[in-house]
């Protein structure tokens, strides 16, 4: 474990938090996207498949059954939760996600590790995770005003995967024989598609001024 | 399993 991981995983963890706050703070899933949150469950349930099989360290599986349980509750309150589901921007959230699911498994089909299922599903969950913000990127540009939990919640999410990127290069430099090419690329993919949220979310933060992101 | 160390990460 490095400080570039453990910020990570906490950014991460704060990002899944600030949206917790945000459903449950104001009974309201406006401005998030239920493909998004249903993407990163499908990501979260098919890279920990070895949840029981390794133990790895008591915060390796914590983190993980935080990560899959708090997925799958929000996917759950903003599909079945009577109050917060009446504010699901459904005619806005219609990114067809079909073909990210798609693409993602025939690339794992393609590009693996090793050629065992959980191999093929691990790079699977990792390619899927680099375009999984696409729906809630197209979602907040087409809702306009971005509210500030909403808002919050993509640049920690964006974040963490940033400080990722640190920590494989800090491995590269002192473990010998780390290499992971298909977690870094898939990574720096991943963090290019914030870009253009970061750039919009520092000018608003500089200004002071609402979030808006160009239609 | 002999969990490679890369595959330490969430």
């Amino acid at each position: 474990m490095n400080i570039f991981r453990l910020a990570g995983d906490m950014t991460h963890l704060i990002s899944v938090l600030v949206l917790l706050l945000k459903i449950y703070a104001t009974k309201s899933c406006s401005g998030i996207s239920l493909k998004t949150q249903e993407l990163y469950a499908i990501v979260f349930v098919t890279r920990y498949l070895d949840l029981f099989t390794d133990f790895i360290s008591l915060y390796n599986t914590v983190m993980k059954l935080v990560f899959i349980g708090s997925s799958l509750a929000i996917v759950w309150c903003m599909r079945y939760h009577r109050v917060v589901r009446r504010s699901y921007d459904r005619e806005l959230d219609t990114f067809r996600y079909w073909i990210l699911l798609g693409v993602s498994f025939i690339l794992a089909l393609v590009l693996h590790e090793k050629f065992t299922l959980q191999e093929v599903f691990w790079a699977f969950s990792i390619y899927l995770e680099a375009v999984a913000i696409l729906p809630q990127l197209v979602l907040l540009q087409r809702s306009g005003n971005v509210d500030n939990l909403a808002g919050q919640y993509v640049f920690f999410l964006g974040a963490y995967r940033a400080f990722y990127i640190l920590n494989w290069i800090y491995r590269y430099l002192t473990e010998q024989r780390f290499t992971r090419w298909i977690s870094c690329v898939s990574g720096l993919v991943q963090t290019a598609l914030y870009a253009d949220f970061f750039y919009y979310y520092f000018i608003s933060w500089k200004n002071n001024a609402k979030l808006q992101l160009p239609a | 399993a002999k969990v490679d160390s890369a595959k330490d990460e969430l």
